[in-house]
Protein backbone atom coordinates (compact mmCIF):
# COMPACT_ATOMS: atom_id res chain seq x y z
CA UNK A 1 0.00 0.00 0.00
CA UNK A 2 0.90 3.35 -0.41
CA UNK A 3 1.78 5.89 1.86
CA UNK A 4 -0.51 8.80 2.08
CA UNK A 5 0.74 11.61 0.31
CA UNK A 6 2.23 14.59 2.62
CA UNK A 7 0.04 17.39 3.63
CA UNK A 8 0.48 20.38 1.60
CA UNK A 9 1.80 24.24 3.00
CA UNK A 10 -1.72 24.52 4.04
CA UNK A 11 -2.81 21.64 5.53
CA UNK A 12 0.48 21.01 7.45
CA UNK A 13 -0.27 25.12 8.74
CA UNK A 14 -3.78 24.12 9.61
CA UNK A 15 -2.46 20.81 11.29
CA UNK A 16 -0.05 22.89 13.45
CA UNK A 17 -3.13 24.80 14.72
CA UNK A 18 -4.88 22.01 15.55
CA UNK A 19 -6.96 21.26 12.90
CA UNK A 20 -6.35 17.84 11.83
CA UNK A 21 -8.62 18.27 8.41
CA UNK A 22 -9.51 21.57 6.67
CA UNK A 23 -12.39 23.04 7.27
CA UNK A 24 -15.24 22.97 4.29
CA UNK A 25 -16.76 26.23 5.24
CA UNK A 26 -19.74 27.23 7.34
CA UNK A 27 -23.13 24.83 7.53
CA UNK A 28 -25.75 27.26 5.68
CA UNK A 29 -28.32 26.92 8.41
CA UNK A 30 -26.37 26.96 11.34
CA UNK A 31 -26.57 31.18 12.97
CA UNK A 32 -23.77 31.33 15.52
CA UNK A 33 -25.08 31.01 18.93
CA UNK A 34 -25.76 34.19 21.05
CA UNK A 35 -23.04 32.52 24.00
CA UNK A 36 -20.46 31.82 21.41
CA UNK A 37 -20.79 35.80 20.62
CA UNK A 38 -20.48 36.93 23.91
CA UNK A 39 -17.49 34.91 25.08
CA UNK A 40 -15.73 35.30 21.96
CA UNK A 41 -16.18 39.60 22.32
CA UNK A 42 -15.53 39.50 26.09
CA UNK A 43 -11.85 37.70 25.07
CA UNK A 44 -11.41 39.81 21.95
CA UNK A 45 -11.86 42.80 23.92
CA UNK A 46 -9.58 41.68 26.64
CA UNK A 47 -6.71 40.56 24.63
CA UNK A 48 -7.09 43.58 22.40
CA UNK A 49 -7.35 46.30 25.40
CA UNK A 50 -5.07 44.45 27.64
CA UNK A 51 -2.15 43.46 25.80
CA UNK A 52 0.02 40.31 26.92
CA UNK A 53 -1.41 38.71 29.80
CA UNK A 54 -2.73 42.25 31.53
CA UNK A 55 -6.50 43.24 31.85
CA UNK A 56 -7.38 46.76 31.91
CA UNK A 57 -7.38 46.57 35.41
CA UNK A 58 -3.82 45.31 35.38
CA UNK A 59 -4.53 42.00 36.35
CA UNK A 60 -2.94 39.36 35.12
CA UNK A 61 -4.76 37.07 32.55
CA UNK A 62 -3.98 33.27 33.18
CA UNK A 63 -3.16 31.43 30.40
CA UNK A 64 -5.53 28.65 29.18
CA UNK A 65 -8.02 29.60 31.38
CA UNK A 66 -11.65 30.52 30.53
CA UNK A 67 -12.58 33.34 32.60
CA UNK A 68 -16.09 33.74 31.82
CA UNK A 69 -16.93 30.38 32.70
CA UNK A 70 -14.37 29.65 35.90
CA UNK A 71 -12.59 26.94 34.11
CA UNK A 72 -9.07 26.30 32.82
CA UNK A 73 -9.66 25.63 29.18
CA UNK A 74 -8.41 26.95 25.62
CA UNK A 75 -11.14 25.80 23.50
CA UNK A 76 -15.07 26.14 23.72
CA UNK A 77 -17.29 24.21 21.27
CA UNK A 78 -21.15 24.98 21.03
CA UNK A 79 -22.03 21.61 19.99
CA UNK A 80 -25.93 21.29 18.60
CA UNK A 81 -28.25 18.43 19.12
CA UNK A 82 -28.60 15.59 16.49
CA UNK A 83 -31.48 13.91 17.53
CA UNK A 84 -34.14 16.77 17.16
CA UNK A 85 -34.65 15.68 13.47
CA UNK A 86 -35.11 11.92 14.65
CA UNK A 87 -37.69 12.95 17.34
CA UNK A 88 -41.41 11.99 17.03
CA UNK A 89 -43.86 14.90 17.67
CA UNK A 90 -44.61 15.30 21.40
CA UNK A 91 -48.21 13.76 21.85
CA UNK A 92 -50.37 15.89 24.66
CA UNK A 93 -49.89 13.91 27.65
CA UNK A 94 -51.45 13.58 30.71
CA UNK A 95 -49.29 14.79 33.65
CA UNK A 96 -47.34 12.14 35.24
CA UNK A 97 -46.50 10.36 32.20
CA UNK A 98 -44.65 13.21 30.13
CA UNK A 99 -42.54 12.09 27.38
CA UNK A 100 -38.41 11.11 26.93
CA UNK A 101 -36.41 12.62 24.88
CA UNK A 102 -33.43 11.20 23.09
CA UNK A 103 -30.20 13.70 22.58
CA UNK A 104 -27.47 12.78 20.33
CA UNK A 105 -24.21 15.24 20.56
CA UNK A 106 -21.15 14.04 17.95
CA UNK A 107 -18.25 14.90 20.21
CA UNK A 108 -15.75 13.27 17.53
CA UNK A 109 -14.11 16.65 16.53
CA UNK A 110 -12.44 16.51 20.41
CA UNK A 111 -9.05 15.18 20.38
CA UNK A 112 -8.36 12.71 22.70
CA UNK A 113 -5.49 14.86 23.90
CA UNK A 114 -8.04 17.48 24.82
CA UNK A 115 -8.97 17.23 28.92
CA UNK A 116 -12.42 18.19 29.35
CA UNK A 117 -13.37 20.93 31.88
CA UNK A 118 -16.94 21.65 31.46
CA UNK A 119 -19.45 20.07 30.03
CA UNK A 120 -22.74 21.98 30.10
CA UNK A 121 -26.28 20.79 28.55
CA UNK A 122 -28.61 23.68 28.01
CA UNK A 123 -32.24 22.80 27.36
CA UNK A 124 -34.70 25.93 25.77
CA UNK A 125 -38.42 24.50 26.66
CA UNK A 126 -41.33 25.58 24.36
CA UNK A 127 -42.85 28.91 25.25
CA UNK A 128 -46.37 28.07 26.64
CA UNK A 129 -44.76 26.16 29.30
CA UNK A 130 -41.98 28.51 29.42
CA UNK A 131 -43.90 31.20 30.36
CA UNK A 132 -46.64 28.71 32.34
CA UNK A 133 -44.66 27.64 34.76
CA UNK A 134 -45.69 25.36 37.88
CA UNK A 135 -46.47 25.52 41.66
CA UNK A 136 -44.07 23.12 42.73
CA UNK A 137 -41.35 23.57 39.91
CA UNK A 138 -40.00 20.40 37.79
CA UNK A 139 -37.53 17.69 38.14
CA UNK A 140 -34.59 17.17 35.11
CA UNK A 141 -33.68 13.05 35.10
CA UNK A 142 -30.61 12.51 32.56
CA UNK A 143 -29.85 9.16 31.66
CA UNK A 144 -27.56 6.99 29.59
CA UNK A 145 -29.86 6.32 25.78
CA UNK A 146 -30.87 2.71 25.99
CA UNK A 147 -30.15 2.76 29.81
CA UNK A 148 -33.06 0.12 32.08
CA UNK A 149 -34.49 2.63 35.04
CA UNK A 150 -32.61 3.32 37.98
CA UNK A 151 -29.56 4.28 35.65
CA UNK A 152 -29.97 8.01 36.02
CA UNK A 153 -27.18 10.15 36.23
CA UNK A 154 -28.22 13.51 36.77
CA UNK A 155 -31.29 14.11 38.78
CA UNK A 156 -31.92 18.15 38.82
CA UNK A 157 -34.55 20.49 40.21
CA UNK A 158 -35.61 23.35 38.08
CA UNK A 159 -37.57 26.20 39.82
CA UNK A 160 -39.20 27.58 35.98
CA UNK A 161 -38.58 26.95 32.62
CA UNK A 162 -39.11 30.29 31.40
CA UNK A 163 -34.94 30.80 31.54
CA UNK A 164 -32.54 28.08 29.74
CA UNK A 165 -32.00 25.36 32.24
CA UNK A 166 -28.45 24.14 32.27
CA UNK A 167 -26.97 21.20 33.85
CA UNK A 168 -23.18 19.90 34.18
CA UNK A 169 -22.53 16.40 32.93
CA UNK A 170 -18.71 16.09 33.26
CA UNK A 171 -18.81 13.62 36.53
CA UNK A 172 -22.32 12.48 35.68
CA UNK A 173 -22.41 11.85 32.06
CA UNK A 174 -19.11 10.53 31.74
CA UNK A 175 -15.76 10.52 34.55
CA UNK A 176 -14.36 14.27 35.02
CA UNK A 177 -11.15 13.20 34.30
CA UNK A 178 -11.83 10.47 30.99
CA UNK A 179 -11.89 11.70 27.35
CA UNK A 180 -14.82 12.91 25.46
CA UNK A 181 -16.97 9.99 23.95
CA UNK A 182 -17.06 10.40 20.70
CA UNK A 183 -21.00 10.90 20.60
CA UNK A 184 -22.75 11.27 23.46
CA UNK A 185 -26.76 9.54 23.80
CA UNK A 186 -28.92 10.80 26.47
CA UNK A 187 -32.36 10.78 27.95
CA UNK A 188 -33.87 13.30 29.15
CA UNK A 189 -37.17 13.87 31.16
CA UNK A 190 -38.86 16.83 32.69
CA UNK A 191 -41.49 15.88 34.94
CA UNK A 192 -43.48 18.56 37.00
CA UNK A 193 -43.28 18.25 40.85
CA UNK A 194 -47.50 19.02 41.30
CA UNK A 195 -50.12 18.02 38.39
CA UNK A 196 -48.76 20.52 35.56
CA UNK A 197 -48.77 19.72 31.33
CA UNK A 198 -45.47 18.21 30.41
CA UNK A 199 -42.81 20.90 28.88
CA UNK A 200 -42.11 20.40 25.45
CA UNK A 201 -38.40 20.38 24.39
CA UNK A 202 -37.63 23.26 21.99
CA UNK A 203 -33.70 22.86 21.80
CA UNK A 204 -30.83 21.19 23.45
CA UNK A 205 -27.01 21.90 23.18
CA UNK A 206 -23.91 21.09 25.20
CA UNK A 207 -21.49 23.68 25.70
CA UNK A 208 -18.12 22.12 26.00
CA UNK A 209 -14.71 23.88 27.04
CA UNK A 210 -11.75 21.77 26.71
CA UNK A 211 -7.90 22.27 27.71
CA UNK A 212 -5.43 21.61 24.96
CA UNK A 213 -2.51 21.11 26.68
CA UNK A 214 -0.33 21.67 23.26
CA UNK A 215 -1.46 24.38 22.64
CA UNK A 216 -1.03 25.71 25.97
CA UNK A 217 2.77 26.64 26.48
CA UNK A 218 2.83 27.47 30.08
CA UNK A 219 1.47 23.24 30.29
CA UNK A 220 3.26 22.27 27.48
CA UNK A 221 7.08 23.80 28.06
CA UNK A 222 8.74 21.01 30.45
CA UNK A 223 10.92 23.10 33.16
CA UNK A 224 14.35 23.02 32.97
CA UNK B 1 -1.19 44.49 4.29
CA UNK B 2 2.40 45.04 5.44
CA UNK B 3 4.31 48.16 6.54
CA UNK B 4 7.41 48.32 3.86
CA UNK B 5 10.87 47.89 5.20
CA UNK B 6 12.89 50.96 5.55
CA UNK B 7 14.52 51.50 2.27
CA UNK B 8 13.07 48.79 0.56
CA UNK B 9 15.18 46.02 2.60
CA UNK B 10 15.86 45.17 6.19
CA UNK B 11 17.12 48.56 7.47
CA UNK B 12 16.74 50.40 10.12
CA UNK B 13 17.06 49.19 13.93
CA UNK B 14 15.13 46.30 14.87
CA UNK B 15 11.84 46.78 15.75
CA UNK B 16 7.71 45.56 15.46
CA UNK B 17 6.46 46.44 11.92
CA UNK B 18 3.12 46.70 10.87
CA UNK B 19 1.30 43.34 9.41
CA UNK B 20 -2.42 42.91 8.87
CA UNK B 21 -3.14 39.38 8.55
CA UNK B 22 -6.32 39.18 6.46
CA UNK B 23 -8.26 35.61 6.71
CA UNK B 24 -9.94 36.59 3.41
CA UNK B 25 -6.77 36.97 1.79
CA UNK B 26 -5.37 33.29 3.08
CA UNK B 27 -8.74 31.90 2.17
CA UNK B 28 -10.45 30.94 5.74
CA UNK B 29 -13.01 33.18 5.62
CA UNK B 30 -15.77 30.74 4.73
CA UNK B 31 -15.14 28.99 8.20
CA UNK B 32 -13.99 31.94 10.70
CA UNK B 33 -17.13 33.89 11.93
CA UNK B 34 -14.24 36.12 13.74
CA UNK B 35 -12.34 38.12 13.75
CA UNK B 36 -11.82 39.23 10.05
CA UNK B 37 -8.24 39.28 10.84
CA UNK B 38 -5.87 40.71 13.38
CA UNK B 39 -2.57 42.63 13.40
CA UNK B 40 -0.20 39.73 13.48
CA UNK B 41 3.10 42.56 13.26
CA UNK B 42 6.44 40.94 12.35
CA UNK B 43 10.03 41.79 13.66
CA UNK B 44 12.56 43.76 10.81
CA UNK B 45 15.67 46.00 10.84
CA UNK B 46 19.72 45.55 11.63
CA UNK B 47 21.26 43.84 15.09
CA UNK B 48 24.07 45.80 14.74
CA UNK B 49 25.48 47.80 17.55
CA UNK B 50 24.53 50.03 19.02
CA UNK B 51 20.71 48.60 17.84
CA UNK B 52 21.76 44.99 19.78
CA UNK B 53 22.30 46.63 23.01
CA UNK B 54 18.51 47.57 22.87
CA UNK B 55 16.74 50.83 23.72
CA UNK B 56 16.09 51.53 27.51
CA UNK B 57 12.34 50.44 28.43
CA UNK B 58 13.02 47.71 25.43
CA UNK B 59 13.32 44.44 25.38
CA UNK B 60 16.96 43.65 26.55
CA UNK B 61 19.37 41.66 24.10
CA UNK B 62 20.52 38.15 24.84
CA UNK B 63 23.97 38.08 25.86
CA UNK B 64 24.92 35.88 23.03
CA UNK B 65 23.52 38.30 20.48
CA UNK B 66 25.39 41.18 22.49
CA UNK B 67 28.71 39.42 21.67
CA UNK B 68 27.99 38.34 18.33
CA UNK B 69 27.09 42.24 17.43
CA UNK B 70 30.75 42.73 19.30
CA UNK B 71 32.40 40.53 17.10
CA UNK B 72 30.44 41.54 13.53
CA UNK B 73 31.66 45.09 14.23
CA UNK B 74 35.28 44.19 15.22
CA UNK B 75 35.21 41.47 12.23
CA UNK B 76 32.38 42.42 9.63
CA UNK B 77 33.71 39.23 7.61
CA UNK B 78 32.83 36.91 10.45
CA UNK B 79 30.79 34.03 9.00
CA UNK B 80 28.21 34.04 11.51
CA UNK B 81 27.00 37.58 10.42
CA UNK B 82 24.46 39.80 12.84
CA UNK B 83 21.98 38.34 15.35
CA UNK B 84 18.46 38.08 14.45
CA UNK B 85 15.67 40.78 14.76
CA UNK B 86 12.81 38.17 15.88
CA UNK B 87 10.11 37.87 17.93
CA UNK B 88 10.34 38.85 21.56
CA UNK B 89 7.52 39.03 23.59
CA UNK B 90 3.72 38.20 21.54
CA UNK B 91 0.32 38.07 22.69
CA UNK B 92 -2.58 35.54 22.16
CA UNK B 93 -5.40 35.81 20.31
CA UNK B 94 -9.12 33.79 20.38
CA UNK B 95 -10.71 32.74 16.56
CA UNK B 96 -14.52 32.15 16.49
CA UNK B 97 -14.62 29.68 14.05
CA UNK B 98 -17.07 26.29 12.35
CA UNK B 99 -15.54 23.08 12.70
CA UNK B 100 -16.66 19.92 9.98
CA UNK B 101 -18.86 18.74 12.58
CA UNK B 102 -21.07 22.37 12.47
CA UNK B 103 -20.00 23.02 15.80
CA UNK B 104 -19.19 26.81 16.66
CA UNK B 105 -15.78 26.67 18.90
CA UNK B 106 -13.89 29.37 20.40
CA UNK B 107 -10.23 28.42 20.55
CA UNK B 108 -7.54 30.76 22.20
CA UNK B 109 -4.28 30.64 20.46
CA UNK B 110 -1.08 31.90 22.13
CA UNK B 111 1.99 33.58 20.63
CA UNK B 112 -0.46 35.07 17.38
CA UNK B 113 0.83 38.36 17.98
CA UNK B 114 4.14 40.76 18.03
CA UNK B 115 4.33 42.91 20.97
CA UNK B 116 8.24 43.54 21.04
CA UNK B 117 11.09 42.51 19.11
CA UNK B 118 14.61 41.97 20.42
CA UNK B 119 18.51 41.06 18.80
CA UNK B 120 18.57 37.02 19.71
Amino acid sequence: ARAPAPPGPAAALLQALGFPDVPRGAPKSRPVPPVMWRLFRRRDHQEARAGPRRTPLGATLRPCHVEELGVAGNIVRHVPDRGAAARPPEPASAAGQCPEWTVVFDLSAVEPAERPSQARLELRFAAAEATAGTAGGWELSVAPAGAGPGQVVLRQSVPALGMPVRAELLGAAWARNASAPRRLRLTLTMRPRAPAACASLAEASLLLVTLDPRLCHPLARPRR
Amino acid sequence: EAEPAVGGGPGGACRARRLYVSFREVGWHRWVIAPRGFLANYCQGKCGLPAALSEPGGTPALNHAVLRALMHAAAPSAAAGLPCCVPARLSPISVLFFDNSDNVVLRHYEDMVVDECGCR
